[in-house]
């Protein structure tokens, strides 16, 4: 008590315990400051990120499309354990709430996220968990479906990203000005996708064939620099009138998955990727984000021939679910890539029809 | 998460040009579409 009534007392005893009145007043504000400073730092990375944001917004406005580049932000992506990440989300939002707090936590997710809770099917307090909320159905009557014959409807509801017709050697399509994927590559190498040789293009618009000098010269730019796999899609073309449309669902639309049209599917494939984010700013910075990222494809025939449906998971929602499969289960520990034949497995039923009351499958947390 | 929807729409058969697509989208980059909503259409060949 002595002690601590001098050091009171006595300023020199104190400054000489404290290492100087200067550093005193250091470390009564270090915490404080180091706050202060991280804060700063987040809130100029928000001010920044608004500023890039609304500047690529304007741009869109004036008609100018932003191109592929990659930054930083994109490389550090790369680090993240995202699957554990969205695995760990996704335990965490299968915890059941008691009902009393149902709406509110519900609410709070709508209002987040725009989601439109009138068209919910069940009361909130009946959703147990965020997790079953996020694949909640419909009311019937609030999404009228175009029934004309000669119509192809939207499976998913979001936001077009990219649609047009599949030409030109490799079948690509556009992710971000500046930079295109093969659909064989979302698709997989063995995809049934109805291609022609480019020989055979050749034969059929009566066109010219190359001389013997131009063919030796093409073999041997694609026997010294390509593998057999870039050189296969690389030679091959689309048949006329192949399709394509890219629909981005944001966390607050209705994430159910829909048949199209009336379809047989022939083939189930899973590829287990990484779950990158898929919103746009991720389309324009992250190279390959569609072929990375953990995926299911369904590939089928319809009345008009090739169809396929592949569904890109995301960060958090990388737990895809099919009802003509429901053992599936994707974005689990282990990595595989896994094709299943729906033909010879009897017990499925393959055949989905146009929008009947049944999805084809749903997006999950996890 | 992302939907990419790959299909074969109709042809019509011409003898001048060979196979047509007459399939059109009704659609466009950026619009807001919800399930059931035509993404495009074709004509009876």
């Amino acid at each position: 008590t002595s002690f601590l009534r001098k050091l009171q007392t006595n300023p020199q005893v104190r400054a000489s315990f404290s290492g100087g009145s200067n550093n005193s007043q250091g470390n009564t504000f270090l915490l404080p400051g180091a706050t202060f400073a991280t804060l700063l730092m987040l809130g100029a990375l928000h001010a920044r990120r608004m500023y890039d944001d609304r500047k690529v917004e304007e741009a869109r406005e004036k008609g100018i499309e932003i191109e592929f580049k990659p930054d930083a932000k994109a490389s550090f992506l790369r680090l993240l354990p995202l699957r554990s990440i969205s695995r760990i989300w996704g335990f965490m939002t299968s915890v059941e709430y008691p009902v009393w707090m149902r709406p509110y936590v519900y609410k709070a997710w709508a209002r987040a996220f725009h989601s439109n809770l009138e068209e919910a099917a069940l009361p909130l307090g009946e959703y147990a968990s965020l997790r079953e909320f996020f694949v909640r159905t419909l009311k019937q009557g609030s999404r009228p479906i175009d029934h004309d014959p000669h119509c192809l409807v939207s499976p998913v509801d979001g936001i077009v990203l990219r649609v047009g017709e599949l030409k030109g050697v490799g079948a690509k399509i556009e992710q971000v000005k500046g930079f295109s994927y093969s659909v064989s590559s979302l698709l997989g190498s063995s995809s049934f996708l109805p291609m022609i040789e480019e020989g055979d293009m050749h034969e059929q618009c009566g066109e010219q064939e190359s001389t013997p000098t131009e063919k030796t010269k093409k073999s041997w730019w694609s026997i010294s620099l390509a593998s057999p796999r870039v050189r296969d899609t690389a030679t091959a073309r689309p048949v006329k009138g192949l399709y394509y449309c890219v629909i981005y669902l944001k966390p607050g639309n209705y994430h159910r998955i829909h048949s199209p049209v009336d379809w047989n599917v022939l083939v189930r494939r899973h590829f287990s990727g990484r779950l990158f984010p898929l919103n746009e700013r991720a389309t324009r910075t992250i190279r390959n984000l569609y072929v990375e990222n953990e995926r299911v494809v369904l590939e089928g025939m319809w009345q008009e021939g090739y169809l396929a449906m592949a569904a890109v998971g995301a960060t958090n929602i990388g737990s895809i679910e099919l009802v003509i499969e429901p053992e599936l289960r994707t974005n689990r520990q282990e990595r595989s890539y896994y094709i299943q034949s729906l033909q010879k497995k009897e017990s499925m039923n393959s055949r989905c029809r146009f929008f009947e009351k049944y999805h084809v499958g749903a997006f999950n947390m996890g | 998460s992302t939907v990419v929807l790959v299909f074969q729409a109709p042809t019509i058969k011409s003898p001048k040009r060979g196979d047509n697509s007459n399939f059109r989208f009704c659609i466009k980059r950026g619009d807001k579409i919800r399930v059931g909503e035509g993404l495009g259409r074709w004509q009876e060949s």
